[in-house]
């Protein structure tokens, strides 16, 4: 049989329709279009199945996932103890919950986690992070409200350092990236992380919210900017949004989506996972 | 700028010509392109593009005016009239008047009570706050500590696990308590979670509120079309609060849920303290969607 070398402007319009409902965005959709296309012309498909696997080839591909940096089983790099995690994002995305997440994960898979609550600034954002230290057994060291995050970072990491720690995860107060003193703040915090160990944080978690538009890109580069993101976490994704944005953010900036949050409860995060993260896309 | 690629898709249009069905093709989808960059849900921003064509499709290019300077003004005119429209009053009448705060998880709920409690108290009103919200680690202190930063007394009941009696208890506190007006705030909840939903509904019909009022993060993407639409079903909401517009999203989620609900935008928040609780503008709103 002969297959066909062009995609109809039927099928066309109704994936740029399904990948921007995604919040895929305009650009990325286009590129993706034009990928499938060029594939099309190259390699031609004979049925629907086919294009949708050379459709789902093409995202996936877009995808950054390197298998060493990768938290299968919950597992840290060997000779980086303990291995500190800076959580940071923009207001309300699950930046706290994912904390009290990865805590309960890491002890189930036998590491020694501390926490560090250095959201001094927002109500409650201390008391909030205890419940979770409580829920999960894991120690966390705080300061009063209003003191130095950078201070408390530095506790963290030096008391994490002196109990033998394998995993320090620094929670941070919500800021958005226009804001640029409080963006500076965060330069400062991870800094102030170094001095103590000098290749840490060893990961810098950007915790977007799964229902967050175009902004999300302009939010990894801010970001990536002041602390240099090493890794996403996508929550919320329990819900009706699908977290596109996140292809868009691959494609300019290389940087891998680790974590997926799905739901509130401390069980509720999943490891990133590229296949069932493109059919979710579509689904 | 939007008016400045719009000119670029208009360069041969001078002096008395029309804008017709040929020389506004790259136009609108210009225009269409800007919208859904800005998070404008794909369908509204195609409907709300083709309403302005048939607007412009025409209009004599004055000489004073160029094609794409006349374009992105009725392209504006028609998205502020689209999210203002409507005057939108605030009903704080009642003995107490009840205000139901509800939305997804993380929009800016908890604060907003707060702002909302202070802004009533400057107004001369004895606002009550209600902590409903059961779930969410530290919630009921979160609230009281905003209570206590704004000077007003926060309702909570620590052991009970029922929002709805929560809410009912707190109406009777505020009548004994000689307290104008309740708000509630709620837990974040998704569209699709049934119970959760079914909660809030109880919580309505339990109290029946003045205002109930759906609280949306500005920066929302596609998915605001769908949460907007399933809190209109259960709650039929009189109003949509945007937060965090200190922000730089360009905020098209407002479009797409007011187009989607018709439902006034009444306040928005943009920022953390608790005095950055403004009036909602709508040519502002305009010129930050278009960019
Ligand atoms: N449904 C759902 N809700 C989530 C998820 N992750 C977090 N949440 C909820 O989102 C809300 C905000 O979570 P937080 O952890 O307080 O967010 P945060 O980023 O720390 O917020 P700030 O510190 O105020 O910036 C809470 O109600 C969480 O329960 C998720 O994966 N799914
Ligand atoms: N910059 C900015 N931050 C805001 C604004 N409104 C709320 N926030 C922040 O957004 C985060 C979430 O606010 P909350 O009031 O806890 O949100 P919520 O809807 O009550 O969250 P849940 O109860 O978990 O659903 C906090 O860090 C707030 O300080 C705003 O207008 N601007
Ligand atoms: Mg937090
Ligand atoms: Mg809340």
């Amino acid at each position: 049989i002969a297959g066909k070398s062009t995609v109809d402007e039927e099928v066309l319009d109704q994936l740029e329709e399904a990948l921007i409902g995604a919040d895929v965005g305009l650009d990325t959709t286009i590129e993706i279009i034009k990928r499938i296309e060029d594939r099309v012309a190259r390699d031609k498909y004979v049925n629907t199945s086919e294009l949708n696997s050379i459709l789902q080839d093409e995202i996936r591909a877009m995808l950054v996932v390197s298998p060493e940096n990768s938290y299968k089983d919950f597992s840290t790099p060997a000779g980086k103890k303990p291995y500190v995690i800076l959580v940071v994002g923009v207001n309300g995305v699950g930046k706290t919950t994912t904390i009290g997440k990865l805590a309960y994960n890491f002890t189930k898979a036998g590491k020694n986690v501390l926490l560090g609550a250095a959201d001094t600034f927002r109500a409650a954002a201390v008391d909030q992070l205890t419940i979770w230290s409580d829920r999960t057994g894991v120690p966390i060291v705080k300061q009063p409200m209003g003191s130095d995050p950078g201070a408390v970072a530095f506790d963290t990491v030096q008391s994490g350092v002196a109990r033998g720690s394998d995993v320090i995860i620094i929670d941070t107060a919500g800021r958005l990236h226009n804001k640029i003193y409080l963006m500076e703040e965060l330069g400062k915090i991870k800094r102030v992380v170094q001095k103590v160990i000098p290749d840490a944080p060893h990961e810098v978690l950007l915790v977007l919210d799964g229902s967050t538009g175009q902004n999300a890109v302009e939010q990894a580069k801010q970001f990536t900017a002041a602390t240099d993101v090493t890794a996403l976490a996508i929550t919320k994704l329990d819900g009706t949004a699908k977290g596109g944005v996140v292809l868009a953010i691959a494609n300019q900036f290389k940087i891998p989506v680790k974590f997926i949050g799905v739901g509130e409860k401390m069980e509720d995060l999943l490891i990133f996972d590229k296949h069932e993260f493109v059919d979710s896309l579509f689904k | 700028s939007l008016s400045e690629r719009l000119e670029g898709a208009f360069k041969n249009l001078k002096g008395e010509a029309k804008i017709t069905e040929l020389n506004i093709a790259a136009t609108v989808k210009e225009i269409r392109r800007a919208l859904v960059d800005a998070d404008v849900n794909y369908k509204i921003a195609k409907e709300f593009t083709d309403k302005v064509k048939d607007i412009a499709l025409g209009t004599k290019v004055i000489n004073a005016v160029s094609p794409g300077q006349l374009m992105t003004k009725i392209v504006k005119d028609e998205l502020a009239n689209l999210m203002g429209g409507t005057e939108s009053s605030f009903n704080i009448t009642g003995n107490p008047a009840v205000i139901l705060i509800a939305g997804l998880q993380g929009s800016g709920k908890t604060t907003f009570s707060g702002k909302l409690a202070n802004y009533l108290k400057s107004k001369g009103k004895s606002p009550l706050l209600v902590a409903a919200d059961i779930y969410r680690p530290a919630a009921i202190d979160q609230l009281m500590v905003l209570g206590g930063q704004v000077g007003v007394e926060v309702y909570s009941e620590r052991e009970n696990k029922n929002a709805v009696e929560i809410a009912q208890n707190a109406i009777k506190e505020a009548r004994a308590k000689n307290k104008n007006v309740v708000i509630i705030d709620t837990a974040g909840r998704l569209a699709v979670d049934e119970v959760m939903m079914t909660e809030v509904a109880n919580i309505k019909s339990a109290v029946n509120p003045h205002e109930i009022l759906f609280v949306v993060d500005s920066m929302t993407g596609q998915d605001a079309v769908n949460t907007a639409k399933a809190f209109n079903e259960r709650l039929d909401f009189s109003g949509v609060v945007l937060t965090k517009l200190d922000g730089d999203t360009r905020g098209g989620a407002a479009l797409s849920i007011k187009y989607t609900v018709e439902k006034p935008i009444k306040f928005v928040s943009s920022g953390e303290k608790l005095d950055t609780l403004d009036v909602f503008y709508p040519e502002r709103m305009a010129q930050r969607i278009l960019g």
